[in-house]
């Protein structure tokens, strides 16, 4: 019964107008909302299967704690994601619905002034790059995130249906950041 | 007088003119050297007919429609500012048309896929003209005989040729939107036993080939007036006060970056498939280090 809300919305937005864009506005903002409630509950049901499958911290002593439950964050398309903001410390897990692996390169929203030491499941330290965020996407209206940079680093071989995790950690060691730091260059023009 | 950007000694290299900061050409690191193949890229925009509705000539462009206001799409900017952003992981080149459209052109080390990240908004409408932003590809010197391929709606590739339809005899008095079908994975052109570019996209857009070697797709579109189909309102989203601002991703793969393992068809299904089933990426605050958590 959790899935049901996004398969309704699912439903009406196979309605010409949902697929074309071609709703009056006030239409599209209520698909929207439609979406986005059916996705927040889905979202949640996928943390609970996380906690069953100890994916999540605290999962086997009586299911975790609120703030140790994972967090979707839907505006990673805009470099924002108030987790990986705010937390001196933090795990991503990455599911891979395909049924074979497959290696993904993770971005991951945070601020800037820092270095970050990302460790794989297995202890071993994982190569990292940070990124500087575009500014035209530092300055989209609406946009309200303390990340200047991505953290960019390489999930190798995620299994089929399966999942890989990873632990960052901020750190202010000038070494970490030297290294991580992407080299900026800005040519001039010829003309 | 170019600038070349690279990730060592495997993957993509690319080449951007200096004058310009715009892509082109692109080539294949391999250990015995690289081939470059010329490729262009920019950011174009049609100006919305507009129109009252009064009479068919007066129909304007609008959610339904598309209908630009002359065959010709106009330069977003002749050049771009361009920064170089360089790391042992990814290459990426930032660039920026205008306050309204930048892009990031992104290689990552030792995959063959070009990734360009578009950014496109808020569109001003200040001069009172409706907007409709495409991204093009050019590889210069390529015969395609008006013909390119495009998905369809869950259906196999279909082969559009332009100015023609299969079945019935066409006198088409719409030169740009006469030609523009929908694409929802991926735009492909060939061009002999040696050539062949696809055009991959993240969500279905428009698509054409308007000319030998050239790719199109319609990324982000701000119409004033509506165009009667039904909608009642033109296509004129606004957020903050201000029009849209939207963001997405096209990946471009040519037929050089097929190998023995993985012919040109092996490489736009998989990244095809990758596309469309993106690891799902969650995050989750801890207060333990790394060798507790672990």
């Amino acid at each position: 019964p959790r899935l049901e809300r996004l398969k309704e919305a699912m439903g009406v937005l196979q309605h010409h107008d949902a697929v074309s864009g071609t709703a009056k506005q006030h239409v599209t903002n209520d698909y929207s909302e439609r979406l986005s409630q059916g996705v927040s509950e889905s979202f949640q049901m996928v943390a609970e299967a996380y906690s069953k499958l100890n994916v999540v911290e605290g999962g086997d002593e009586g299911g975790p704690e609120a703030a140790e439950m994972p967090v979707f964050c839907p505006l990673l398309n805009v470099s924002s994601c108030p987790t990986t903001e705010a937390s001196e410390a933090f795990t991503v897990t990455l599911y891979n619905p395909l049924a074979r692996p497959r290696s993904f390169h993770a971005r991951v929203p945070v601020p800037g002034g820092a270095g970050y030491k990302v460790t794989d499941h297995q202890g071993h330290a994982v190569v990292s790059q940070l990124v500087p965020v575009p500014d035209a996407v530092l300055k989209v209206p609406g946009r309200n995130s303390s990340a200047t940079y991505e953290l960019v680093f390489l999930a190798q071989d995620i299994p089929p249906l399966g999942l890989l995790q990873f632990h960052v950690q901020r750190t202010a060691n000038l070494r970490f950041q030297k290294e991580q730091m992407s080299q900026i260059l800005r040519p001039e023009r010829s003309h | 007088k170019d600038i070349e950007v690279n990730l060592g000694n495997q993957g993509l290299a690319v080449l951007l003119d200096k004058d310009t900061g715009l892509l082109k050409s692109i080539g294949v690191v391999r250990p015995d050297g690289i081939t470059m193949v010329k490729v262009n890229q920019t950011y174009l925009w049609y100006a919305g007919m507009s129109g009252n509705n009064s009479q068919e000539e007066f129909r304007a462009s609008g959610a339904y429609i598309f209908r630009p206001d002359g065959a010709h799409a106009r330069p977003v900017a002749a050049a771009a500012n361009v920064t170089i952003v360089q790391g042992p992981l990814v290459a990426e080149i930032h660039q920026v048309w205008t306050p309204w459209v930048s892009q990031v052109i992104r290689v990552y080390k030792e995959e063959l896929t070009l990734e360009m990240e578009w950014l496109v908004g808020p569109i001003p409408i200040n001069d009172g003209v409706g907007k409709e932003v495409v991204s093009r590809v050019v590889w210069p010197d390529i015969s395609t005989n008006g013909t390119f391929y495009t998905d369809a709606n869950g259906r196999e590739m279909i082969k559009r040729v332009k100015n023609y339809r299969p079945t019935w005899q066409l006198h088409n008095v719409e030169p740009v939107a006469g030609n523009y079908y929908p694409v929802n994975s991926r735009l492909v052109i060939s061009g002999g036993p040696d050539f062949q570019a696809a055009l991959m996209n993240d969500r279905s857009q428009g698509g054409t080939s308007l000319d030998d070697g050239h790719m199109e797709l319609m990324l982000h579109r701000r119409l004033l007036h509506d165009d009667a189909f039904g909608v009642g309102e033109p296509l004129n989203e606004t957020a903050f006060g201000e029009g849209l601002v939207a963001r997405g991703k096209l990946f471009l793969l040519h037929s050089d970056f097929a190998n023995d393992d993985c012919d040109f068809g092996c490489l736009h299904r998989s990244l095809g498939e990758k596309l469309m089933l993106e690891p799902v990426v969650s995050f989750t605050a801890t207060s333990k280090p790394a060798h507790a958590w672990r």
